[in-house]
């Protein structure tokens, strides 16, 4: 473990909280893509499911167990909780044209053909896409609310965190991973646009205005 | 060569 996979899970915690308590708390998920967090619920399980099978370390399994139960309570406090307040018209990213090659893809390229590596795979490849749904919600309402930009930022910087980790534990380890390096490299870049705003934009007004 | 880390990370 190192400071920058620590800072990145840690981030990327404090992003997965940051929405759950934004939608708790304000009893509304209106600018939250519904679809996003359903692919991130399934990033998690696929992932995950060696929880059933290896024991790596406490703080591995509790943090898969947080990762999974807030990415479920998210969905059920969107899709049954608050479905009033979800934003259907605007969520409107056609998720297969993401699931359907990222599936296809890590049947082809990956480290091992077994159920557990491909679905890993397939885990890793989704999650690199799985935010593009709610940055399609947001180029299309052209507004974000500030939670929303501050849930965006961490989720971002978490992985920008772990390319930091794989380059410090390739050097110091001899480790290297292509399949989670290239997809968290796609994965960060998506969110290049989203970071200048957010830098750029500081906290002038309530609401960020993202180009379309 | 692509050494294949155990899958310690989340």
């Amino acid at each position: 473990m190192n400071i920058f996979r620590l800072t990145g899970d840690l981030s990327h915690l404090a992003a997965i909280i940051i929405l759950l308590l934004k939608i708790w708390k304000t009893r509304s998920c209106a600018g939250i893509s519904g679809k996003s967090q359903v692919l991130f619920a399934l990033v998690f399980t696929t992932r995950y499911l060696d929880l059933l099978t290896s024991f790596i370390s406490l703080y591995n399994t509790t943090m898969k167990i947080i990762y999974i139960g807030c990415a479920y309570a998210t969905v059920y406090l969107i899709y049954m909780k608050f479905k009033a307040t979800y934003d259907g018209n605007h969520d409107t990213f056609r998720v297969e044209f993401l699931v359907v090659p990222v599936g296809g893809l890590a049947f082809l390229v990956n480290h091992d053909f077994s159920p557990l590596e491909i679905l890993w795979t397939f885990s890793i490849y989704l999650e690199s896409v799985a935010i593009l749904p709610q940055l399609f919600m947001i180029s299309k309402t052209g507004e974000a609310e500030t939670i929303t930009t501050h849930y965006l930022f961490f989720l971002g910087l978490y992985r920008a965190l772990y390319l930091i980790n794989w380059i410090w534990r390739f050097y110091f380890e001899g480790f290297f991973d292509m399949i989670a390096i290239v997809a968290g490299v796609v994965q960060t870049i998506l969110y290049c646009d989203f970071f200048y705003l957010y830098v750029t934009k500081g906290e002038s007004g309530s609401n960020k205005i993202n180009p379309a | 060569i692509l050494k294949k880390k155990k899958k310690d990370e989340l």
